[in-house]
């Protein structure tokens, strides 16, 4: 159920 | 990038400015709760991810947005309740929730659970500060600290736009993070009026008040 799609801001 | 360190900068000063406010005044007067409340939803959803953060810069900031988020509800709720008039708090809060809801549910970047939360906080967050622009709306003034902490908490996500431009030129990918730049501009946007208001009067020495 993890999403990967990387979000790297907050 | 420094627009993207400056955003999240202000985006912490908002926090500690309202901290202060409440604890040094002893009173949450002029915040609103419900928009506290879709903040620490907000944290809650999007940081779902918190074990698996590689950037210890984006982990630590994860941790202080979450607890400093519960310790103002835990203010705002018991230890200076009697401070807060849920009479001025009247927006209703779930037309927002469902709006997040349905476009998270609609687009996300992929049907997975934590992408469909990242995308709800998102467009939660680009509309989270509405109940508190309504109530200042409804008083027509507010206390200068007040004033600051909308300033600084505005600056946030206003900051993140040239952050995204900046990212889109340097980086080869050429990324855009769709989701997050449209609601990103709209939470920018809803503060126009705001920022527009604390330019003219605050940052002349005048008091907070609509015209």
């Amino acid at each position: 159920w993890r999403g990967d799609a990387g979000h790297d801001e907050l | 990038n420094l627009f993207r360190v400056a955003g999240d900068m202000s985006h912490l000063a908002s926090i500690f400015i309202l901290l202060h406010k409440i604890v040094q005044l002893k009173s949450c007067s002029g915040i609103s709760f419900k928009s506290q409340l879709l903040y620490l939803i907000v944290y809650i959803t999007r940081y779902l991810d918190l074990p698996w953060t590689p950037s210890p810069y984006n982990f630590i900031f994860k941790i202080l947005f979450i607890s400093s988020q519960l310790y103002i509800i835990y203010l705002m709720a018991r230890a200076y309740r009697p401070t807060n008039d849920p009479n001025l708090d009247t927006f209703r809060v779930e037309y927002l929730l469902g709006f997040a809801a349905v476009l998270a549910v609609l687009f996300p970047v992929r049907y997975t659970v934590l992408e469909i939360f990242w995308a709800f906080s998102i467009w939660l967050e680009s509309v989270a500060i509405l109940p508190q622009l309504f109530m200042l709306q409804r008083t027509g003034e507010a206390e200068a600290i007040t004033a600051h902490y909308l300033f600084a908490l505005g600056t946030y996500r206003a900051l993140y736009i040239p952050n995204w431009i900046y990212r889109y030129v340097t980086e080869p990918t050429h990324k855009i993070d769709t989701i997050a730049v449209v609601a990103g501009v709209l939470q920018t946007v809803l503060y126009s009026d705001f920022f527009w208001i604390y330019y003219t009067k605050v940052m002349k020495g005048e008091k907070f008040k609509l015209p």
